[in-house]
């Protein structure tokens, strides 16, 4: 079902780029 | 990379006071109008970072301003000081190319385009700070539309940080 599978690739981008911005290191000196 | 135009921005106010909410203040905060009076953001930003955000600041957010709108300006100015402020002294970078909200429009005239602007400063304060954590996970429990405005907005802003 390509409804599916747009939906399942949207989730995959927000995933990637919410856990790349997780692993950001911080601007904060401490 | 995307950009946000007029009518994004509108879809942008809505999203973040979908995320607002989630910070659990006490002040009601489900419109624009909720907004305006800058009473919910600072405790918003207190939130974030109550060693820069203290007490202290936020006494200086007058909590009364009903439907005076110069009261509503002074606050927002404060609000907006505080912000970029923050960015400048914990985040270490600056926002460069952004257009700063127009605070005027926000506090006379609840302009949900510029208290957009606005939010989305908040937003790069609490997905840049100490406890990024929290925030970054709470905002990938929110609804798939509303993750994907947030990541632009997120996106935009990364686009103008410059350390």
């Amino acid at each position: 079902d390509p409804n599916m599978k747009g939906a399942a690739a949207n989730e995959g981008v927000l995933a990637n780029f919410f856990n790349s911005l997780l692993s950001k290191k911080t601007g904060s000196p401490g | 990379m995307s950009t946000l135009n007029s009518v994004d921005r509108v879809e942008l106010c809505d999203s973040l006071l979908t995320w607002i909410q989630t910070f659990g203040l006490e002040a009601p905060c489900r419109t624009v109008d909720d907004l305006t009076s800058g009473i919910v953001m600072a405790q918003a930003l207190q939130k974030i970072d109550i060693v820069y955000f203290t007490d202290n600041w936020i006494s200086r957010i007058k909590p009364e301003v009903g439907d005076n709108w110069r009261l509503k300006i002074s606050n927002l100015k404060k609000v907006l000081k505080g912000i970029l402020d923050y960015n400048q002294e914990v985040l270490q970078q600056q926002i460069n190319d952004f257009t700063l909200p127009d605070i005027n429009l926000i506090g006379e005239h609840s302009d949900a385009a510029e208290l957009g602007r606005m939010l989305q400063l908040i937003l790069g304060c609490a997905v840049n700070c100490e406890q990024k954590q929290e925030y970054i996970q709470t905002i990938m429990m929110l609804e798939e539309s509303v993750q994907h405005v947030v990541m632009t907005a997120i996106q935009e802003l990364m686009s103008k940080e410059c350390p």
